[in-house]
Formats: C-alpha cells, structure tokens, sequence
C-alpha cells in the first residue's frame, strides 16, 4: 500500500496531504511548525513536528522507508526545500515530488534529486487563463488529425433550444455524441443524480446544467466552449 | 474581442496574464508594486502601478468598462482582495474571477461579488493528490453507468507486450479503444510528430511513450492508470 511523507503544510502541502488521506492513502504529515502539525493531525495516520533538513531526524520517522514524498515547503523557504530534496534522495526515498516556485528553483530540484517537480501556482494560472477563454471545456481527448472528444457545459445561449433549431452540426461543426442532464422531478430528500442520453434526439430542447459531451476538430469544440 | 484586468502580480498573478497574453487576450496587469508592474510590461499591452483599493484610480484605468477582471492578490494581503472585488462589482465590471485562500475567504469574496473563486493551493493539492495515485491519467470523461473515456500513459510493464499477450480485457477489463504513438525515423531536423492508430491490433506491442485512450468502468480505468 502506497505510504506518503507529506513535508510543509502550508496551504499546498496541507491540501495534498488531505487529499491524499480522502483517497484512503496512509500518510505522515511533517512540518516544524507545531501549530500546523496539531491542526492536520486528526485527519492523517501520522504528524510530526521537526526540521527535515536534519538527516538523522528524517531516519528517526522512518521517511527512509517510505516509496514517496512530497516536499510541499514553499518560497519563503527555499534552501529549506532544496536540503530536504536532497536529503530524501540521500537516504534512499524512490519517488520525490519537490514544489518549486520558478523555473530556476525547479531546476535545482531536479538536480538534487526530485523526481517529479510542480509549481502549483504556474500551472493554475494556465488553467485559469484557459477558464478564461473557454469556461465550459471541463475535459479534452486529443485524437487523431485535429479531432477531440470533450466534455463541456452547454452554452448559456443553447438553452431552451434544440441541436436541429440550433443547426449545431453546420454552425459549429460538432458533433454532440452524448449528454448528461440532472434527473428532475427528485423527492427533496433523494440525492441528486444524472441520467445519461447517449445519441440524444436532434429535437431534444438542451436544459440548464446540461453536460455536453462533443467531437469534433479540436479548434470547433474549444470555439463551442467559449460561447456565451 | 476579451479584454482582461489581472490584478495582483505575484507568482500566481503573473501566470495568469502570462497564460492570457499567450493565448492572445488583451492584458491589463496591475500592481502597486512598481517592480513587478516592469517585470510584466514587455508581455502584456498594458501594465500599470497603482493601489487597486481606490477606486477612482480604477475608474482612471478604465477597467470599469472591461468585461473581466482576475482579483488574484494573495493571502499576505486579504482585506485588499476583498475591497478590490468589492470596488470592481461597484464600479460595473460583469464577471470577477477572485482568489481565495480559504474557505472563509472565499465566501466572504463571493458576497461582496466575485462571480467566480479560485484556491490555486487547494486545487493544486487536490490534483497532486490524484497524480500520486494514478500517474499516468492525463485526461477522464466520465460516461454512463459509470463508465468513462480516458487517455493515459502506456503503463510501463506492458511496454514491449502486446494486449493479447497481456490479456488487457480479461485482466483489467478496459478496451484500449486507440493509441497515440510518436513518429519513429525521422530526421534529425523533423519536429516530433505522432501516429494515431484507431483500434490497435491485439498483437501490437506497446512502445514507451504511447498514450493509450481507453474504455471501460471508471474504477477499472483508474486502477490500470495506477500501475507500475
Ligand atoms: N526545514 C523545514 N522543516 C519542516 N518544515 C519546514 C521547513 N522549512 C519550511 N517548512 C514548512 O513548510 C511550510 C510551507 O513553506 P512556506 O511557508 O515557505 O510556503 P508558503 O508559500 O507559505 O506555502 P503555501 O503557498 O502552500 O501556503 C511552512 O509551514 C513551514 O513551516
Ligand atoms: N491594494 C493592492 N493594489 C495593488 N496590488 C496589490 C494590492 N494588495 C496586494 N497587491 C499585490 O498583490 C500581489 C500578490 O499578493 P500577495 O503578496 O498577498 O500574494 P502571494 O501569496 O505572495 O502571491 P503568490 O502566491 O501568487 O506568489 C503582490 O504583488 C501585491 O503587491
């Protein structure tokens, strides 16, 4: 079973550790704040209070043993973040996924040792750019000379309308292959679900919070995506 | 045409009108940290140096006659995201993406109106959480009866295998529905390119690098994205 050290539990690293306790993981928590130790420790198999710069510390909890670590420490700790990196390399940790905060930070990491490097805070800005431009894309299967399958929420201005009415095949060059729509007519204490209509009817008027999933060129479905 | 007000120049920020600028949007970035607002200047058409706080500098910008604008001040500075969101819904801008560092935050953002909130940390650790269990799944559409659609990485024990040989049906009931492969021989001054084969045969075997797109149940099409 996988078992993960989860070092720095500022809001990054607190997140990773709680998600991976949700996913049923076994994790320890450690950062050398004790207030943040206390906090996660009702959530996670294990927290720690120490300076996971200090080797001897890291072998007394047994990190040496585990297949993976995540070192969550942040910008206002650099040197902190690379030694500890480079010390989980040293004592044999397989799989180490290190944050970095630029692009020099991660280069660093990589070269003491980690595995895997992430910037949560560049690769979410990408994301909220894309969200920008096309809010509705919420997943994109690349396939094969341009085309995509996608899943997108079905444009505000499509509601109340049908594919016919629409002429979404000619003016959009898409596809609709499927929808997923919230089951009406619910007893107010039976929980929400969807029902799924594969090959939906061209005449079927789209609802609100409808759920699309499209193929098409992939520059069509990304323009279905972005509209209002 | 989008026209955009990014306000809040730090490491999150900076990515968002970076990630826009790319994808062609007009850019206004603000910070009344002079530094940064330079730092930016030569990437965007606009970037401007004042306390977003006051609202006849925004007025002055003009950002009241922007569609959008991404509050993405941190939490160093909490009152400030929320009195610039608060001024931006007052001065009339339609949609407001605004970043939260809490949960609390987040609600707060939303009643002084923020149409839309991002935790880049939370949401950040929540997918890292997800990559550490299933490394390979770069994309999930989920379908009916909790089927889905899927791309992932060729996990690498079946590198040099071909399905039959490794029984993927039977073994762990997934459909590899198509491959994405690179382009081998090609010239040293070619781009990387890659082949799609609908449908592969049973008897191919799998090469490092594919991407494989995959049907089946969404537990079973997790579990092989787990494999080592
Ligand atoms: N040597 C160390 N040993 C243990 N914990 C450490 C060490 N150095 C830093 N940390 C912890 O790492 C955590 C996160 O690091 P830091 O404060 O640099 O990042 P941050 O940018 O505030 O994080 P976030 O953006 O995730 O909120 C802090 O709680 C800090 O106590
Ligand atoms: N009233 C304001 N007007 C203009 N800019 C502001 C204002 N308040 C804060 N900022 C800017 O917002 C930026 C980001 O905010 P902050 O420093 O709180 O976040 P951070 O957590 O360091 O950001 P990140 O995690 O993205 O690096 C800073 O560069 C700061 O100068």
């Amino acid at each position: 079973s996988i078992e993960c050290a989860v070092i720095g539990l500022g809001r990054f690293g607190m997140e990773v550790a709680l998600g991976l306790a949700r996913r049923h993981v076994p994790v320890l928590a450690v950062d050398q704040n004790r207030e943040l130790v206390e906090d996660i420790s009702e959530y996670v198999d294990n927290a720690l209070c120490f300076d996971t710069t200090n080797e001897s510390a890291l072998r007394d909890a047994r990190i040496h043993e585990m297949p993976l670590a995540v070192v969550a420490i942040g910008d206002n700790h650099v040197e902190d973040s690379i030694l500890t990196t480079a010390l989980l390399r040293q004592i044999g940790v397989p799989r180490i996924i290190a944050r970095a905060s630029t692009d020099l930070h991660a280069k660093i990491l990589r070269i003491v040792g980690a595995n895997e490097v992430v910037n949560p805070e560049k690769e979410m800005g990408g994301r909220i750019a894309q969200r920008v431009i096309a809010p509705g894309l919420t997943e994109l299967i690349p396939l094969s000379e341009g085309f995509a399958i996608a899943e997108l929420r079905v444009p505000p201005s499509f509601i109340g309308r049908s594919m016919s009415d629409l002429r979404v095949r000619s003016r959009y060059g898409v596809n609709v292959v499927a929808l997923r729509r919230r089951a009406r007519d619910l007893a107010p204490d039976e929980p929400a679900s969807t029902t799924f209509l594969l090959n939906p009817s061209p005449e079927e008027p789209f609802e609100p919070n409808d759920i699309l999933i499209v193929a098409g060129k992939e520059q069509d479905v990304k323009n279905l995506a972005a509209l209002k």
